[in-house]
């Protein structure tokens, strides 16, 4: 071990294994962390013979839709199989260190089943829950569109009800209609859940969700209609294989539409939910895990360049003497110990958040939806914050390691790449800020007629009235 | 209304300039809507104060969730001194990055700008000796960081020399590029 490594183990003024256990949540799930960790490490199948960097797109794509294979076949047959397990897997440390640059069946699972699971009636989720789980198909999630992103009200692809045959039948009308950037689309799912504006009777009835058949379950050849394809290299995550998708009068049978919530009849009668905000569950409880996905990115990041800063010399500091440590630099502290901060700070607001959802989900249970808008604000507003935290002090840690933080072995690069994805998926920032922003200033309105105001906006009372005092 | 260097004034702060931006861009809305503009418009001219509203909001239960957890968490005393000073770190980095805003909305005043970056700078300092045990707690696996810069071993030179052989270019000591393009060329020079 490096020596300078080995005296700043030796000043540390803490237990580093208590901390690790506070982390983890007890000691036993740092043992649990650790046989998974090992479980998965140890297995010669995920080791890479080249680097995956020095591969062609097509040739990465390939080995990441190997690996992804074998890594749920062992999750199928690990004996203590846990939501933990695949929470690490799929967006965690663990599965980007087997597959660096993202796992090509991700949306599958975390996309599909749980739409499948939300918002499918009690037969459709015994049929397609059933076909998944056991892989003998494979599901992504297409909602955004060329022409439309967050802003899910105008997306353009339609699913127009006839009655005669008693399908659907879906169209993209225009380019900007074509599906664009789901994980998995290109070349990897067989079935998606498409999000399209309903017309029955004549009618628009917004946006809902349909399962669609998109490839023959034994050739794996596009369906007749359907256009589909993979959309290019990005800046990261370029083995998710993110898809496109266009229709071109594809037909459906009616029961392909999910239907826990609205309903259309076999004669073309729409039937509205009581309330439609049920449907925001999933999309809340996708951003609470991206906030702990960010804290565990982050202290990736900072392990490596606060080590490397441990054992890096740079300069003189005083003339004649030997170089220093480049961690003894104050503005080297600078760039690392806030972000080893940001670290704690995510991770804690991301357990507060994940305790107020659970709460609110069980209200939402018994029919309470008030507090709905506030865990909404705070989700959108915190998924906001933590991924582009991240993203800038990914950043400023790879900075901190002068040149050798800018090769792609580092690591960082690649780190950069799937956080600052995060910044955009699962609703881009700005809106999300903006949607946050709504829920704010209803709530001034509200604080200042005196109403008595849900605890995260409390404060708004205490100082509606606070001026600064010069 | 006096300015104390001490966390609960510091997240109290918080909530002060979350309150005075939330109100900030709220009355420059009805502002712009009482002059005739539709509320859409207002909205949309309002919308970058709509933005820091939103980020001083979650800025503040950021800083208060990581004081209030590590406050209330039953651990030695050692770690609780490390958690305490990173979550006062966290929170002055924060308030120093914007203390534009501060010196606004809260307390603050610019005579008090010296002290906290006194004290921002006495954290670093207190922390700097735990860097190295607050990362080594992370406990992540060399496989998972996966760079020859952060191994546990800290052998980063070596490590970095041994990923270098790996690139294809260094499989064989002269590339074909040379015969075919560097050799004709530097002879068309000559």
């Amino acid at each position: 071990v490096n020596p300078d490594l080995v005296r700043e183990r030796q000043k540390c003024t803490f237990n580093t294994l208590e901390l690790t256990h506070l982390l983890d949540g007890g000691e036993a799930k740092t043992l649990e962390r650790k046989e998974r960790e090992d479980y998965f490490l140890s297995d010669p199948a995920f080791k890479d013979e080249v680097p995956m960097e020095y591969l062609s797109h097509k040739e990465q794509y390939e080995h990441s839709v190997r690996k992804a294979c074998h890594m749920f076949k062992k999750l199928q047959e690990m004996p203590h199989g846990s939501m933990d397990n695949f929470r690490q897997l799929l967006g965690g440390m663990l599965g980007s260190a087997i597959i660096k640059d993202g796992n090509p069946l991700a949306l599958h699972y975390v996309m599909f089943l749980p739409t499948l699971a939300g918002q499918g009636t009690v037969e459709q989720q015994a049929f397609w829950i059933s076909r998944a789980w056991n892989l003998e198909i494979i599901g992504t999630y297409a909602q955004t569109e060329l022409g439309h992103g967050t802003f899910i009200r105008g997306l353009e692809t339609t699913a127009t009800y006839d009655p005669a045959t008693q399908e659907f039948v879906l169209n993209s009308p225009t380019l900007t209609s074509y599906k664009w950037w789901p994980g998995g689309l290109g070349h990897t799912a067989n079935y998606a859940v498409v999000v399209a504006q309903l017309y029955t009777q004549g009618k628009c009835h917004g946006i809902h969700p349909f399962i669609v058949q998109l490839r023959d379950e034994e050739t794996h050849m596009p369906l007749p209609g359907i256009i589909i394809g993979e959309i290019g290299a990005k800046l990261g995550m370029n083995t998710t294989n993110n898809g496109y998708l266009g229709f071109k009068q594809v037909r459906i049978p009616l029961e392909n539409m999910l239907m826990k919530n609205n309903k259309v009849l076999e004669d073309g009668t729409y039937v509205k939910s009581p309330s439609d905000k049920l449907t925001y569950g999933t999309m809340m409880f996708v951003r609470v895990v991206i906030c702990q996905d960010m804290s565990s990115y982050l202290s990736k990041a900072v392990t490596i360049a606060t080590r490397y800063s441990a054992v890096r010399h740079q300069s003189e500091m005083k003339p004649g003497a030997p170089e220093p440590q480049v961690l003894d630099y104050r503005t080297q502290q600078y760039k690392l110990l806030p972000s080893i901060a940001s670290v704690f700070a995510m991770k804690f607001s991301a357990q507060w958040i994940w305790e107020m959802y659970n709460v609110v989900n069980s209200e939402l249970d018994q029919g309470d939806l008030e507090r709905l808008p506030e865990l909404h604000a705070a989700s959108c507003c915190l998924k906001a914050l933590c991924t582009s935290d991240a993203a800038s002090a990914v950043e400023t840690v790879r900075l901190a390691c002068g040149g050798h933080g800018y090769m792609k072995s580092s690591n960082l690069p690649s780190t950069y790449g799937l956080v600052t994805a995060a910044c955009t998926y699962e609703g881009e920032n700005t809106v999300l800020l903006l949607q946050t922003a709504r829920y704010l200033m209803k709530t001034w309105q509200q604080a200042r007629s005196g109403q008595t105001l849900t605890p995260s906006v409390a404060y708004l009372n205490l100082y509606s009235d606070w001026r600064q005092p010069r | 209304a006096i300015w104390e260097n001490s966390m609960d004034c510091v997240v109290k702060a918080f909530y002060q300039v979350a309150a005075g931006k939330v109100k900030s861009a709220a009355e420059h809305m009805e502002r712009r809507a009482k002059g005739g503009m539709s509320s859409e418009d207002a909205w949309n001219e309002s919308s970058i104060e709509l933005v820091a509203a939103s980020t001083a909001h979650c800025r503040a239960f950021m800083v208060e969730k990581f004081v209030e957890t590590v406050s209330k968490s039953s651990v030695s005393r050692p770690l609780q001194t490390v958690l305490t000073q990173l979550a006062e770190l966290y929170a002055l980095y924060w308030l120093l990055i914007n203390k534009g805003d501060f010196l606004m909305f809260s307390n603050l005043s610019p005579a008090d700008v010296d002290g906290l970056q006194l004290w921002l700078e006495q954290l670093l300092a207190k922390l700097r000796p735990n860097a190295v045990g607050i990362v080594d707690s992370f406990d992540i696996h060399d496989e998972i960081l996966g760079s020859p810069l952060g191994a546990w071993d800290g052998r980063v030179y070596e490590r970095m020399f041994e990923e270098s052989q790996k690139s294809p270019l260094n499989s064989e000591p002269v590339n074909k590029s040379f015969h075919e393009y560097l050799k004709p060329f530097l002879r068309s020079n000559l």
